[in-house]
């Protein structure tokens, strides 16, 4: 019997870094 | 000298983690590849890859951590950062690439290049930004 197991989905842009410094509109 | 906890780094840099992107689609974190940013980026309507060139690595005063002097998009502006040296950047056709790929190994199991100066990485910004 194995317990199902929630896993983590993490989105796509969390692994990228925002470098960016110009300010916005 | 002793290794960084792995808590110090995100939990989705790990091996085997899944990442969602933005069409749906899920894939392990090290089987991510170029075009997935790229057309996540385009489906995500929000979001604009930058090309991110890595200027300089200095050694910083905080053990174990480098700044990464980046020239940031097409206006080339002049970020620093400072990171763990095991903290992995994606680099352009190349994939995941830190100061000390071992360390970044040893820590999430997540294989990897050795960041230099001339790589360049992928960043992210808001398409509203000017």
């Amino acid at each position: 019997n194995v317990e199902p197991r929630s896993v983590p989905v993490f989105p796509w842009h969390s692994l990228v870094p925002f470098l960016e410094t110009s300010q916005s509109n | 000298a002793p290794l960084s906890p792995t808590s110090a780094l995100p939990p989705y840099f790990m091996k085997g983690s899944i990442i969602q992107l933005a069409d749906g689609e899920l894939k392990r974190v090290e089987d991510l590849r170029t075009e997935d940013f790229l057309q996540s980026a385009e489906v995500s309507g929000e979001l604009k890859i930058d090309s991110s060139t890595v200027e300089r690595i200095d050694t910083s005063r905080t053990p174990d951590a480098v700044i990464i002097q980046f020239s940031v998009g097409e206006h080339k502006a002049q970020v620093c950062v400072e990171v763990l040296v095991e903290y992995p950047f994606f680099v352009f056709g190349q994939g995941w690439s830190s100061c000390c790929p071992d360390r970044t190994t040893q820590l999430l199991a997540l294989s990897c290049a050795k960041l230099s100066v001339g790589d360049v990485c992928i960043s992210l910004t808001l398409k509203s930004l000017r």
